[in-house]
């Protein structure tokens, strides 16, 4: 181990005697409920009316980071990922189906960012 | 990322975990991430008694559709911590892509089915330990009894190494997990592991509980800048909190 140089150094808060747990905190993240019984084409459809605007946001970042280094790449990662959507094993290919007409995001896009993990180990 | 699973000196399970998301990719955690922050109780009729009722919960980005971090009531917990291995997720990928490796599971599509499929520690320990994958992973798995608590570290096609919590060693009281093999040194310049054991030990066995773990997990290093949230699951009682972090001010980036 090599200590970081300060300010950045390792610091346990409990020497300082201090509790940062609020049990109440806990409540600014909301709760859904996802129903597995219900048809997978629709069972995401509350969420993702209501993070439309977010998740497409979050994936305008992502385009912002490899269009201006690959710009003709977006049609690509839609076709690419659009073909490995159409391999997966449901009920995850109808969940995604159902997210991306909700939100109005290709469904490349949509299965880009559900196999995020995979592509993110690179 | 860092997890953690410690247990009380009576025997009662703390599972919790940082996750650090978004290395190098510019997204700014306040506006993209910990807005899509979300809980989710997955439910389901249950084919015995005809009844439908709370299966699970998990906490996830809205849009997707996989699981990092979820909790079955009464049986198990589950975070999940990137593993880097030369045959990553990539190799599964094109694998997968290219029909060789049809059957191999996405990292966390295998945490969900998971916790669909099984209602204890055993037979969720094995089969997130068998199952062929698409990607390198730790898979931090804790239980509802006393010593139930374990790291898996995957490859694609089975189990490298698992290390378990041991009630009967007095050093053994906990597990912790970054994102390195238990068995190798940590890059010095990500180390995790380091203050986060400094830490556990200040806290101390008799102080294991939501608060305690919280209060490490929210000291730096383990707490940096690509942290967003933490949570924290107790299987015995059904409690799952996510708790939106941030690290304000001079912290190190990852």
């Amino acid at each position: 181990h090599v200590d970081l140089p300060a300010p950045y150094t390792d610091h346990c808060i409990l020497n300082d005697g201090v509790n940062k747990y609020d049990p109440m905190n806990q409540f600014d993240v909301p709760w859904f409920e996802v129903d597995l019984d219900a048809d997978p084409y629709h069972r995401w459809d509350e969420i993702s009316g209501i993070y439309a605007d977010n998740i497409n946001g979050l994936l305008g970042v992502i385009k912002d980071l490899i269009l201006p280094i690959f710009p003709d790449a977006l049609p690509f990662i839609d076709t690419l990922f659009a073909d490995i959507g159409e391999k997966l094993p449901n009920p995850y290919r109808e969940e995604i189906h159902g997210i991306a007409d909700v939100t109005g995001i290709p469904i490349g896009q949509i299965v880009m960012y559900n196999v995020f993990y995979e592509i993110f180990t690179v | 990322c860092t997890s953690i699973i410690a247990q009380d000196p009576n025997g009662h399970l703390v599972h919790a975990r940082n996750l650090d998301f978004g290395l190098f990719l510019g997204w700014d955690h306040e506006n993209h991430l910990r807005k899509m922050v979300i809980n989710i109780n997955w439910i389901r009729t249950d084919p015995l008694t005809g009844k439908k009722g709370l299966l699970f919960k998990s906490n996830n980005f809205a849009g997707y559709i996989g699981i990092y971090n979820g909790l079955r009531p009464k049986a198990f917990s589950i975070t999940a911590n990137e593993r880097f291995m030369a045959e990553g997720g990539y190799v599964g990928m094109l694998s997968y892509l290219f029909g060789e490796d049809p059957n191999g599971r996405w990292m966390s599509w295998l945490t969900r089915e998971t916790l669909i499929n099984f209602d204890n520690y055993a037979d969720a320990k094995k089969h997130l330990s068998e199952t062929p994958m698409l990607s390198p992973v730790y898979y931090i798995l804790g239980g509802v009894n006393p010593g139930e608590g374990c790291i898996i570290h995957r490859s694609l096609n089975g189990t490298d190494l698992t290390t378990s919590l041991n009630p009967s060693d007095p050093e053994s009281w906990y597990v912790l997990e970054t994102n390195y093999d238990q068995n190798v040194e940590v890059l010095f310049v990500d180390d995790r592991r380091t203050p986060g054991n400094k830490c556990m030990q200040k806290l101390g066995q008799q102080n294991v509980n939501f608060a305690g773990i919280y209060n490490v997990l929210s000291s730096r290093t383990t707490l940096n800048k690509l942290t967003t949230y933490t949570v924290m699951m107790s299987v015995e009682d059904s409690k799952f909190e996510t708790h939106l972090q941030r690290c304000d001010g001079l912290c190190w980036p990852f």
